[in-house]
This record gives structure tokens, sequence and C-alpha cells, in this order.
């Protein structure tokens, strides 16, 4: 993830925890 | 033109930059796109701050991508598409094609399975994700727009997304918003959008000026 820039990356990080702990509330078996 | 505005700015810059050059602050940006969208009456789905990149005056001004704050909708059956058609799974599979490969890019490791990345990827995900990749030059776009002009501009209402000049406010309408949002504060722009429709309120442009004006703290 060297070549994505700072501010890109750091976002994309949290949006992808952040999705999995929503889909984790919504329907915890699936995960 | 934005060109020269970005002049007059450089001369006010150039005067005394302690005074008029705010100090921008990227490890609370995310913290106040937060605390507008969760702290708002209205519903918002996202909150995307673009940052102004004025590195040398004399060449165009570009606003790139800062931070972003997704907050999701509350009704996820807005779908442009059947959940059962072709076109639908196709663009699902490919989505989520992509959202493995962003997984593995941020984590470093090829993720086998990740049940989340399996899950729908919603049509604003997928536009907060695309947003990612955009920037705006030299007054481009509502965000470039609203920078140049140093005013609010509120699009409310699919009819107004479809038919605005500018592409990135006809995608989000493609992609089920209804209403956005872009006011420009001293080091770039606060965009919001949201899947309801919202009306202008300028408690919310009282928010932004506050809580984007980086030489407030932001205290408790």
């Amino acid at each position: 993830s060297g070549d994505l820039p700072l501010a890109r990356r750091n976002s994309l990080l949290r949006f992808l925890e952040r999705r999995k702990e929503r889909l984790t509330m919504v329907s915890p078996h699936s995960l | 033109s934005c060109a020269s505005s970005v002049t007059a700015t450089a001369a006010a810059v150039t005067v005394d930059a302690s005074k008029t050059m705010p100090f921008f602050n990227q490890e609370t940006l995310q913290q106040r796109l937060q605390t507008l969208i969760d702290g708002a009456r209205e519903t918002w789905t996202y909150a995307i701050f673009w940052q102004s990149s004025d590195l040398d005056f004399s060449s165009p001004s570009v606003l790139g991508w800062g931070d972003g704050y997704y907050k999701g909708e509350e009704d996820k059956n807005k779908r442009k598409l059947s959940v059962s058609s072709p076109a639908y799974i196709a663009e699902q599979e490919h989505r989520k094609k992509v959202l493995r490969e962003l997984n593995s890019l941020i984590s470093g490791t090829q993720t086998g399975t990740d049940d989340a990345v399996d899950e729908e990827v919603t049509d604003t995900e997928w536009f907060f994700l695309i947003s990612m990749t955009q920037s705006f030059v030299n007054g481009n776009g509502l965000p470039g727009q609203a920078m140049c002009s140093s005013s609010p501009i509120w699009v409310a209402g699919v009819e107004k997304l479809a038919a605005s000049h500018c592409e990135r406010a006809r995608q989000a309408q493609g992609f089920g918003l209804q209403t956005m949002v872009c006011i420009p504060s001293a080091n770039g722009v606060v965009e919001l959008g949201s899947t309801e429709l919202i009306i202008q309120s300028s408690d919310l442009m009282n928010k932004v000026r506050v809580l984007f004006n980086f030489n407030n703290d932001l205290g408790p």
C-alpha cells in the first residue's frame, strides 16, 4: 500500500474496518 | 476565474502567513467530519473533505481527497437493480472483487475469505469508494466551483442532481443520492451527501464554519 497516498489509505482502512463492524452488528451469524 | 482568485489569495498569504493561512490539522479532520454528521438533525449518508493543494500559487488549484466519513443509509432497499437480475449479480461480483483487492492492499496480506467483503456492496458505499479516486482542478465540479466562488452550493432533488453540469453530481444521483452540498472552508471544501431530500439549512453552514475553522481547538 506504499503507493496509495496516505490520506486515501487511512480513509480506506477506516471505511473497511467500520464496514466490518457495521455488518457484524447487523448479522453477527453471517460473519 | 479561479486563477485570478488564487492570485488574490496568494497576495493575502504572503503579507502575513501566520495570520492569514490557517493551521490545517489532518489528525482532527476525521473527528470533525464525524461530529458534523453524527450531530446533525438531518440524515446524511457521508461527509468528505476535499483538501486544496495550493502548494505553488502559480500552479492550478487542485482539490483532492483529504478524508471522509461514511455513515450509510437507513433504507437499504433503495437499489437501482433488482437483486435477482443478472446485471445486479455481475455488478456485485465486480464490487466485491475490488473490495477484496483493496482489503489485501491495505492489510498487505492475501485475504482468503473475509465475510464482510462478501456482503452486498451498496450503491452509496460504492460511490464513497469511487470518490477517493477523484480530484477537481481549477474550479471544476461542484467542489471546485464552491472553492473558487467561496460560496456554498446546495443541490437538493434527483432532477437537479441529474441535470447538473457537474459529472460527480450526476453520478451521485445514479447511485441513489438526493442531496449534495459543497461548503468551502479555508483549506478545502466540505461535501455532504444524503439519500434523503434535505432542504438548505443555515444551521449546517454555521456548523461547518465552526468545525472546519482549523484555528479552533476542538475542545472536549
